[in-house]
């Protein structure tokens, strides 16, 4: 049968999203403290 | 060639690409783009001229191309590298 890929292209990588969060926590704490 | 190769216009360029194909896929946070350009800005001229960052600049924007759905892991990564070489580093606590 097909083997099933593991393309995971979705907008909802979950190592994405952590990143993503990281990064925008990251900017706010700068925008406050400047 | 010179016994030190200078990086510095190399990785402007690299670095351009990269904010390039952020300006692009994260509108929906334009704050992203001017942070990291602020963080490279921050960065020592020694390691923005360096060999080290133009590895990193060429290992996260060929893979933000590949695999534009892990940007901010990419950014991220960028981000981290740029802080650990800034010229003032904040520390955590003194004793």
């Amino acid at each position: 049968g097909p083997v099933t890929l593991d393309d995971d292209e979705d907008e909802d990588d979950p190592e994405n999203r952590i990143a993503k969060k990281m990064l925008l926590e990251e900017i706010q704490a700068n925008i406050t403290s400047d | 060639g010179g016994s030190k190769k200078c990086y510095q216009l190399e990785n402007e360029k690299l670095f351009e690409e990269f904010l390039d194909l952020c300006k692009k896929q994260t509108g929906e946070h334009p704050e992203v783009v001017p942070f990291l350009f602020n963080r490279r800005q921050r960065a020592r001229p020694t390691f923005l001229a360096s060999a080290e960052l133009r590895n990193v600049l060429s290992r996260v924007l060929s893979r933000a191309q590949t695999r534009p759905t892990k940007l901010y892991v990419y950014i991220n990564e960028l981000c981290t590298v740029l802080k650990a070489h800034s010229i003032k580093r904040k520390v955590p606590l003194t004793p």
